[in-house]
């Protein structure tokens, strides 16, 4: 998946990276220092519906279907994520006891047209 | 909202590059809240000391949480009381987790100190809420023969927290010889305060929606 540029118009991963210090919250999460919030934008013209920039079978099998029913489709497709990945956090909970754990889906890797 | 052009997903107006960062910072506090089942951020009133943090993450596994819905917990003492008894130690934990999580993995961390005497039995036991001396159920029994640092695996279903999520342990010391009764007073024996305070290790995992129920195939 092609990583945003500033006036990207398809779809696109657009990175953020949010230190836990910029949230005031260093003090209870422990473990990382920050994590990376990323998330889909841009358009799916017809073209790329059901191109997840994974798997192509999946894309020509749409594209197919596309030409098959008609060329110019009522619905649109929407530029989703397509690979996550869990985030391991150490924070200290409500009773002051240090907890480790994933948080599953947490980062956006790559995104992809419907 | 900035001049520049529309939005690429929506069409919509675009934000400013610093709406856009306060907007990012909103999402990403919701998300974690969201991800760690909390309503709201956890409120720290008893900062823990940086080093005893550190030793005991450090006597963590060295593998990362094992996948799955599965956590990892690090409680320390809250209350050490030895003026029960000569013989006789009382440890408070408070364990809110347990209430809404199984408890699959337990072990209680001591450090007895240098000057310890010898070999020692240590008996455990799980008092009710408000203190031993009408129930208690023994939970383990462990012999220590050295000073330090010592692992003692509990029975996990002896730490099923009341609804209060507070469990409170009772030691109980005693040594080999049955018939010998000095035993060198517990504040000598084990060490309570700062880095070397006693900690629980935990290993839970968020209990299966209706867990408990026949699973229908």
């Amino acid at each position: 998946t092609p990583t945003c540029a500033p006036e990207t118009p398809l779809c696109c991963r657009r990175d953020h990276y949010v230190d836990f210090q910029e949230l005031g919250w260093r003090d209870w999460i422990l473990q990382p220092e920050g994590y990376h919030l990323n998330y889909c934008s841009g358009q799916c013209p017809p073209h790329l519906a059901g191109s997840p920039g994974i798997a192509a079978s999946f894309h020509s099998a749409v594209f197919s279907l596309l030409k098959a029913n008609n060329p110019w489709p009522a619905g649109s497709s929407c530029c989703v994520p397509t690979a996550r990945r869990p985030l391991s956090l150490l924070y200290l909970d409500h009773d002051g006891n240090v907890v480790k754990t994933d948080v599953p889906d947490m980062v956006v890797e790559a995104c992809g047209c419907s | 909202q900035s001049t520049r052009s529309a939005c690429p997903s929506c069409g919509g107006p675009t934000l400013a590059p610093q709406g856009e960062r306060a907007l990012v910072l909103e999402l990403a506090k919701k998300q974690i809240l969201e991800g760690l089942h909390l309503t709201s951020r956890p409120r720290v009133t008893r900062p823990l000391p940086q080093a005893a943090l550190a030793r005991a993450l450090r006597r963590l596994q060295p593998r990362s949480v094992a996948p799955g819905n599965q956590e990892e917990v690090i409680s320390f003492a809250t209350i050490v009381d030895k003026s029960t008894s000569t013989y006789r130690c009382m440890l408070t934990f408070q364990l809110s987790p347990l209430r809404s999580h199984h408890l699959y993995h337990a072990r209680l961390w001591l450090h007895v100190s240098p000057s310890f005497p010898g070999s020692l039995y240590l008996r455990i036991f799980r008092c009710g809420t408000r203190n031993c001396r009408g129930s208690r159920t023994f939970l383990a029994e462990h012999r220590m023969t050295s000073s330090g640092w010592h692992a003692l695996t509990l029975p996990s279903s002896g730490l099923r927290s009341e609804h209060s999520g507070v469990v409170k342990l009772q030691l109980d010391y005693r040594r080999p010889d049955p018939n010998s009764t000095v035993v060198p007073r517990p504040r000598r024996l084990l060490d309570t305060e700062g880095q070397l305070r006693p900690f629980l290790e935990l290993k839970i995992r968020a209990n299966e929606p209706g867990a408990g129920r026949a699973r229908r195939r």
